[in-house]
């Protein structure tokens, strides 16, 4: 099953490892699964 | 034989072709990292300045960091070990993790180089903050020219 | 033909060395630059380049979210921190295990 297991608390700018943690997350699928028994789902971070 | 040379050497060319690409956006994003927090130090020098001394220490999150957000909606079930080694989050809805860096380009410490968007006075002052012998990606940056889906030899750097 | 090739070959061979070098330097700089001791503490008086200290603040985070649709954890944690997310589709499920010290959540004030 898909897990991610990643090393944090390097110093500044790691990789973008969380870009695949949030894909998988916001993923199209578990998404449509959850969005039907829960609020909307976060809105991506805003760019000043 | 010699067509099956070429052939080879055409495929290895490519190859390279390919990670000098990878390579190039490795270096465009090293270069982001080092602008954000040198910019972010300067912010805050000129902060404290301006304000005579530091913000309240409980205000302020040192580097390095993580940030999760989410609906404020969602109910966060967490579990803590009592030496605080461990965490465990149980979230009822989706969630993003972000590391400093990328909330650094958030906040705009990298002067929208990233996305293509930067004045002419940001670009100046972005140039400053990195080795002269890399201002050439800087202005690539500026014009909005990505290596990732780009072709090799079409830029300044 | 075939000389040709080569010589591209060979040109590229001494971009991408180039490429490496400068990747290895701008490495190096950054982690110096976030490593400095001067940037984790207060300021030095008329410290050198890069002087002062790397953080945001609270209004910092506040100001990449939207504050009235979403909160901000905020995770401090020792290198060497293991971060492991589940698998969504049995739980949206975030555990962290520190082995070189214990770990800082909290979250981010509204106001």
């Amino acid at each position: 099953r898909s897990r991610i297991l990643v090393s944090i608390g390097e110093s500044f700018g790691t990789s973008e490892k969380f870009q695949k943690i949030n894909q998988m997350v916001c993923s199209s699928d578990c998404q449509l699964k959850r969005s039907a028994e829960v609020s909307a789902p976060p809105k991506p971070l805003k760019r000043l | 034989a010699q067509e099956c040379q070429n052939l080879e050497v055409r495929r290895e060319k490519q190859k390279r072709i390919e990670r000098i690409k990878q390579k190039r956006a490795q270096l465009q994003d090293l270069l982001l990292q080092q602008i954000a927090f040198k910019n972010l130090v300067q912010r805050n020098e000129q902060n404290e300045q301006q304000n005579q001394g530091p913000p309240a220490l409980n205000s302020t999150i040192q580097l390095p960091f993580l940030i999760v957000n989410t609906s404020k909606r969602t109910v966060i079930d967490c579990s803590i070990s009592s030496d605080k080694f461990e965490y465990l989050f149980n979230f009822d809805n989706t969630f993003e993790i972000h590391d400093d860096s990328e909330v650094l380009k958030r906040m705009g410490m990298s002067f929208g180089l990233e996305a293509g968007k930067c004045s002419v006075e940001d670009l100046r002052t972005a140039k400053s903050l990195v080795p002269k012998a890399l201002e050439g990606y800087i202005t690539d940056m500026s014009a909005g020219f990505s290596w990732v889906n780009q072709g090799l030899l079409s830029s300044s750097a | 033909r075939h000389w040709l090739l080569e010589k591209e070959l060979q040109e590229l061979q001494a971009a991408e060395q180039q490429l490496d070098e400068l990747i290895q330097m701008c490495t190096v700089q950054l982690r110096l630059l976030t490593e400095d001791p001067a940037n984790q503490q207060y300021p030095l008086v008329g410290g050198q380049d890069g002087a002062g200290w790397a953080y945001v603040t609270c209004q910092d985070l506040r100001s990449v979210v939207d504050p009235s649709e979403e909160m901000v954890m905020v995770v401090k944690a020792p290198p060497e921190t293991l971060l492991q997310v589940s698998d969504p589709e049995e739980a949206f499920q975030v555990s962290l295990r520190s082995t070189q010290g214990p770990i800082d959540v909290f979250l981010c004030p509204e106001d």
